[in-house]
């Protein structure tokens, strides 16, 4: 008998584990989950997405992307354990399953396996993907600044060898490439949310430009319930803004690209380290801080299902 | 593997613009190999920086000079990551 129930979601794990996790997560809950593959990585491994589904075809959906930088390790550590509680919760959480009973989810949990894999192996400081650039002996592209949204602009680097390198074109890394495609296939994504970390912020479009977005006000009145939710938990303080405004101006992001091509309700969190730890945040953290990230990603799911666009 | 053996993280918390001009001077400095996790962008946010051992001592004495504080937050980086490996390997075998 395979179950999920053994899985010790406050640990980290390598990509071969959360993988055969996601079969275990997918046998227990057939009605819900389904394991789709989006694509290959640059080094050919399988990018799996979980969705999840009660119905419909092409019914109004929720994108959750984590780990799109690979060494963010309790950003992906949060995908699985988000993952499992959309599964067993079910049915029993009233606002999930009125979600759910509308809208699907799809959660893309090792955006960047190639990278992944490599803070496993070779460098756990990581961050980029694993790609070759021709007459450069540096690898990798920052897949947050490869998205055909304000490309090559400021806040990304044209070198190679930049852990913020944008890369050769829009969308030159297949990872990116194979999320891009997917969403513009289904064509009725409501929601794009895109989880790293860390410093604690809760952020909207636009990164590659400091003027508003249209829908400014609304996103920023979201994001600020959506804290004090997140915050009930553990009083773990987030900023919120946009990326632009609380960071820097930052070229090339997926949000931005997700909102311009018309996904209102787009935002990236920086998940915690409240402490003295950065990208190496223990793992007895990782289920206190999926926990109170949770308590937000609902609020906003809510909201996406209750403001139909 | 990549070793980060000696290496230490620094967190410096902005005090004012002058601050962050000086420590995105730093960001320019590539003989330093610095890894920025957290960069200077505003007073609001601190800035954390990895600083490989090899430039430990300038690296120090730059915002020493220019009266900056930091606090060390990470004493060893591979002490650290050895620390995270252990348990996942623990993890494992359970």
């Amino acid at each position: 008998e395979r179950s999920t129930r053994s899985f010790n979601f406050g640990a980290y794990h390598p990509l071969e584990t959360i993988y055969s996790w996601m079969d275990t997560l997918v046998a227990q809950y057939p009605q819900l989950v389904t394991k789709e593959e989006i694509g290959r990585s640059y080094e050919n491994r399988p990018m799996y997405v979980l969705k999840f589904s009660t119905g419909g075809t092409k019914r109004p959906a929720i994108w959750i992307d984590t780990g799109i930088h690979a060494r963010e390790w309790v950003s992906q550590a949060t995908g699985v354990w988000t993952a499992n509680k959309i599964a067993s919760e079910y049915t029993t959480d009233a606002s999930l399953t009125s979600l759910l009973n509308t809208m699907d989810i799809y959660m893309l949990i090792l955006t960047n396996p190639d990278g992944y894999a490599y803070t496993h192996t070779n460098d756990r400081m990581w961050r980029k993907t694993r790609s070759r650039t021709s007459g450069s002996a540096c690898r990798g592209v920052d897949p947050n600044r490869n998205w055909d949204a304000g490309f090559g602009g400021p806040g990304a680097s044209k070198s190679p060898c930049s852990d913020s390198y944008h890369g050769p074109s829009a969308h030159s890394e297949i990872e990116v490439k194979n999320v891009v495609n997917l969403i513009k296939s289904h064509g009725n994504f409501k929601s794009f949310i895109s989880v790293h970390a860390y410093s604690q912020l809760l952020m909207y479009p636009y990164g590659y430009s400091c003027r508003a977005v249209p829908h400014q006000q609304e996103l920023d009145s979201i994001g600020r319930v959506a804290v004090e939710k997140l915050a009930v938990l553990y009083g773990t303080k987030y900023k919120v803004g946009s990326i632009c405004n609380i960071i820097y101006q930052a070229s090339g992001g997926s949000i931005d690209w997700s909102y311009d091509v018309g996904i209102k309700y787009s935002f990236a969190f920086e998940l915690r380290d409240t402490g003295r730890f950065g990208f190496i945040l223990p793992a007895n953290q990782i289920i206190p801080t999926a926990s109170e990230t949770w308590q937000a990603l609902k609020y906003i799911m809510g909201y996406v299902r209750d403001h139909p666009y | 593997e990549r070793v980060f053996t000696g290496d230490q993280v620094l967190r410096v918390n902005v005090r004012s613009e002058e601050d962050l001009q000086l420590l995105r001077a730093m960001e320019t400095q590539e003989e330093w190999e610095l890894d920025f996790w957290l960069h200077p962008v505003s007073t609001e946010l601190p800035v954390d920086i990895r600083v490989p051992r090899s430039s430990l001592s300038s690296v120090k004495e730059y915002l020493q000079a220019h009266a900056i504080p930091f606090t060390v937050v990470i004493e060893n980086m591979q002490e650290v990551l050895d620390e995270e490996k252990a348990e996942m390997e623990m993890n494992r075998m359970q």
